[in-house]
């Protein structure tokens, strides 16, 4: 039965897709049935995977136009589909609005199809808006990626109190999957010392697995490839390769 | 009478929050009476000042509770003035919503002060939202800080749209104040080949200012101080004067 993890902080840049893309892909590699679902109207992990914007997507299912099961797309990786997302998705913030449960559409049409594989990530935009709300209403869990910056500890506490929020009132099986420290570069100060500081206060509640900053990682999505297909032997790769075997060990645990 | 540039781009991270900090206090120093509108619930730009996220702020001016004059702060730097946000904002979204011109709430609440100064930068949330289009209804120009990546080109045909439709229906005097090349890396290829090829598409609309990768740059809003006080020798501070300087000179040419 599909665990869905969601990919969520409102602060921008900080590795959301490039972790979702990374992810998927080295859970598919590891022969997980994965799904991805974009869900950030940017549509970055849909061209990550160079995919074409013009397909029915996450939008036309949320409204009720079409059924998920029919804007799932094969992404070219075996047991990794992808649902993409375009800018049309700006749209159902304000059509979700006036839908009685609004914020559990996504919950309500994933159930037709989350039998069918044993991961689904989800990669939100920078907002807490009803986007990321679904999202967070249809997760088992949040992963949160947390560039080593200090503008990305400011929004920690916000991000985590909307958790609480949600599940006290939405979904009560969600939990924190993990933060994720990303881009993290040795050789400043400034990201060891974010990194104390977060290890401080949310002990217990950091993934071990921490993505070094690496250029391979920005180039891959220009050739519309994961990294580990782009070049498997980078730092990224192994680090997401780390990730994904962390991913399926507390899965196990479950 | 001042200028209003808002400085915006729904892509996440891209350095407009730090532009905008950063700007204005080269701005000050110039001897530019100067005013700086947080109006990101994120409230980075107001703690980049180290001001309190507790005083009344752009969110209880736009809804009408108070006069924009109130929410005005002194930044600790002569002829630099701010506004704060806070996570209230978010409820703004919503609220504004139902108001006749929603989008132009800002500009209307912006001509009680406009006067008092030479220029007003406005930074935004990663978001197309109502909160960005109330800048760019309010603005003279936009300033579109791009950082070097591929997922950053993506985003950049949606927001000309966006400025497009903007002028035709809201605000027809709104240009474009440039393309301003952020965390510019010298030593990746992919930081020059996204920058020719903007150049390409763009040409004679990026500004000549290019700011580098700079450490410093990040390390100064845990001080609180923008980096032409927090180490005016670094490369960052040398890079924002330059732009304080091409922003002068493109008002004079006005
Ligand atoms: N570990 C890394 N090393 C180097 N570059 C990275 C790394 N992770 C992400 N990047 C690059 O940094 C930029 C921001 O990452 P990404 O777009 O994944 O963040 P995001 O949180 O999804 O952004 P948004 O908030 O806009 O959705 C991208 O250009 C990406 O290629
Ligand atoms: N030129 C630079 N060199 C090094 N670091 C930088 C530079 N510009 C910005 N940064 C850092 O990169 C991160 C992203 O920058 P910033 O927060 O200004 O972007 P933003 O576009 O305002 O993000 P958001 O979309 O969340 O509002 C911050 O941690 C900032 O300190
Ligand atoms: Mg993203
Ligand atoms: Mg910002």
């Amino acid at each position: 039965m599909g665990k869905v993890i969601c990919i969520a902080n409102q602060k921008g840049g900080v590795g959301k897709t490039t972790t979702a893309i990374n992810l998927s892909a080295c859970l598919a590699v590891a022969e997980k049935k994965v799904l991805l679902i974009d869900i950030d109207p940017q549509g970055n992990a849909t061209t990550g995977f160079g995919i074409n914007k013009d397909n029915k997507n996450i939008y036309n299912a949320l409204i009720g136009e079409i059924s998920i099961a029919n804007v799932i797309l094969s992404s070219g990786i075996d047991s990794l589909d992808i649902i993409p997302s375009n800018i049309d998705l700006i749209g159902a913030e304000i059509e979700l609005v006036n839908y009685d449960s609004r914020e559990s559409r996504l919950r309500e049409i994933l159930k037709e199809v989350k039998k069918r594989y044993e991961f689904i990530i989800i990669d939100c935009p920078p907002s807490l808006g009803l986007l990321t709300l679904n999202s967070l209403t249809a997760a088992d869990s949040i992963l949160i990626p947390l560039q080593c910056e200090y503008y990305a500890l400011e929004g920690l506490s916000q991000l985590m109190n909307t958790i609480k929020l949600v599940k006290e009132s939405l979904n009560s099986g969600l939990i924190l999957e993990g933060i994720l420290f990303t881009m993290f570069d040795s050789r400043t100060v400034l990201s060891s010392q974010v990194m104390q500081e977060v290890k401080g206060h949310f002990n217990g509640r950091v993934l071990n697995t921490v993505i070094p900053r690496n250029v391979r990682l920005s180039e891959a999505p220009s050739y519309g490839q994961p990294v580990i297909f782009y070049d498997c032997r980078s730092k990224g790769a192994d680090a997401y390769i780390d990730l994904a075997k962390e991913i399926i060990l507390n899965a196990k645990k479950g």
